[in-house]
């Protein structure tokens, strides 16, 4: 039997509007200790990782390992009728070939069930190592968001070129070129709001904006996104979700032809 | 295309 309930079911909504245009199917692995998934997009330029403590839901129960292969822009469909204010449970007995889903209203007037097939997924696994980056950068990621939007408006790469002062988002196109520079700020007296720059060596390199505009989606999960990069290394681009965990993307750099 | 690296080229299959 699994059993996970979370009071914050929006954070569940905003989980899955974050992944379902970049991934179209993945297991979701449930054991004791939480649920985490592991999914690269069609291409194989990136990979995304989520991971969710069973400390994190309201109620959590998982007596047997199980993986549920699901498909996402049905899973996000059936999000989509619980209210932004629901409890959302997701349940499904062991050997399952279905996944329970319910919603409940704040007030308990409403409670609505569905129940959504799972599907027969054989991914592989890929190990990810424990990295020390050069620099981690962490920022709002309304602005990140912006920036990704905006240079999109110039060309299909971004440079990101991160220094002990601050770090460079650059673009270039046939109309022109653009660069955003953003400081470290000076005062933290809104944490939210802060740019934040840990440096141990200066990085420069080159990634799809079609896929971080493809992460970005993920902004409604968190007030801040953090940047980690070393030289010839997948960018990762982490969101934490609440208390509940962390939704990473690793993205392949390009390289100069 | 252009230079794009794959994700799996980085990361081991255990």
């Amino acid at each position: 039997m699994f059993e996970a309930r979370l009071v914050q079911g929006s954070l569940w909504k905003k989980l899955l509007e974050s992944i379902k245009d970049l991934l179209n199917e993945a297991i979701f692995d449930c054991s004791s200790t939480g649920i985490t998934l592991q999914a690269m997009d069609s291409s194989h330029v990136s990979l995304v990782s989520i991971s969710m403590n069973s400390d994190g839901f309201d109620t959590y129960r998982c007596d047997r390992n199980l993986s549920m292969g699901i498909h996402l822009p049905s899973l996000s469909k059936i999000m989509k009728c619980a209210g932004n204010d629901d409890i959302i449970t997701m349940k499904a007995t062991d050997d399952a070939d279905t996944v329970s889903l319910v919603f409940e209203s704040q007030n308990n007037e409403k409670v609505s069930d569905y129940e959504m097939k799972l599907i027969d997924l054989d991914t592989e696994h890929l190990g990810i190592p424990e990295t020390e980056y050069s620099c981690v950068v962490k920022m709002p990621s309304s602005e990140f968001q912006r920036i990704c939007r905006d240079l999109s408006q110039l060309g299909d790469s971004v440079v990101i070129a991160c220094t002990k002062e601050g770090v460079k988002f650059s673009a270039s196109g046939e109309l022109g070129t653009g660069n955003i520079k953003l400081c470290q700020s000076a005062s933290t007296d809104k944490e939210e709001e802060a740019v934040v720059v840990d440096m141990n060596e200066a990085v420069c390199l080159t990634f799809a904006l079609r896929y971080l505009n493809f992460f970005a989606k993920a902004t409604p999960l968190s007030a801040q996104v953090q940047l980690s990069m070393s030289k010839d290394v997948p960018l990762v681009v982490e969101y934490k979700i609440s208390e509940l965990g962390f939704l990473r993307f690793y993205l392949a750099p390009k390289i100069e032809d | 295309p252009h230079g794009q690296m794959k994700i799996s080229s980085f990361f081991s299959s255990p």
